[in-house]
């Protein structure tokens, strides 16, 4: 393992930790999308069905179990939690998931390594989480103001993203075997996307301002 | 495979 990418998982569990943090302190998950952290359940579930057949190292089967329960926890305090529910805006996070998720399967029966059960959930759960953050830039967008924690989760998921890409830069030019095609498009799909809101996240910090959206 | 390279990461 890399620098590069162990700074990039460490900036991913700190996006999360920030978010529950959040959600923790706040009682409130005003500006979060239910159907971005919905999609990245999704995509970590369907990612680590190799979990109990195909062991690498403790660190990543304790990441994979991490993830996956911090995601879910997200989801179900969102859903369930009395509070918390209540804040979430329902009105502005319209955006049409269930399409992303068709979509992904739909490419991932069609673009995979081997068509087993496991070969299409993991190339599904990468082309998922390369669009999964849409849900949440949509809904940015839309309710124009963003508080501290919100943008600061977005700002690590970004930084996740650029991290994992100077990862495979690295591997590409030290590993011999290391060929990326699809994920690495994928990949750059994902980061391209936070490209808009790094832009003004830089904005308002650099004036020292509160981070707003154009509508 | 092509993708079997990624799946030491998480």
């Amino acid at each position: 393992m890399n620098i590069f990418r162990f700074a990039g998982d460490m900036t991913h569990l700190i996006s999360i930790l920030v978010l529950l943090l959040k959600i923790y302190a706040t009682k409130s998950c005003a500006g979060i999308s239910l159907k971005t952290q919905e999609l990245y359940a999704l995509v970590f579930v369907t990612r680590y069905l190799d979990l109990f057949t195909d062991f690498i190292s403790v660190y990543n089967s304790v990441m994979k179990v991490v993830f996956i329960l911090t995601s879910s926890a997200i989801v179900w305090c969102m859903r369930r939690h009395r509070i918390v529910k209540r804040s979430y805006d329902q009105a502005l996070d319209t955006f049409r998931h269930l399409f992303l998720v068709l979509g992904c399967l739909v490419l991932a029966l069609i673009v995979h390594d081997k068509f087993t059960f496991q070969e299409v959930f993991w190339a599904f759960s990468i082309y998922l989480e390369a669009v999964a953050i849409l849900p949440q830039l949509v809904l940015l967008q839309r309710s124009g103001n963003v508080d501290n924690l919100t943008g600061q989760y977005v700002f690590f998921l970004g930084a996740y993203r650029a991290f994992y890409i100077l990862n495979w830069i690295y591997r590409y030019l030290t590993e011999q075997h290391f060929r990326l095609w699809i994920s690495c498009i994928s990949g750059l799909v994902q980061t391209a996307l936070y490209a808009d809101f790094f832009y003004y996240y830089y904005i308002s910090w650099k004036n020292n301002s509160k981070l707003q959206l154009p509508s | 495979g092509y993708m079997s390279a990624l799946k030491d990461e998480l």
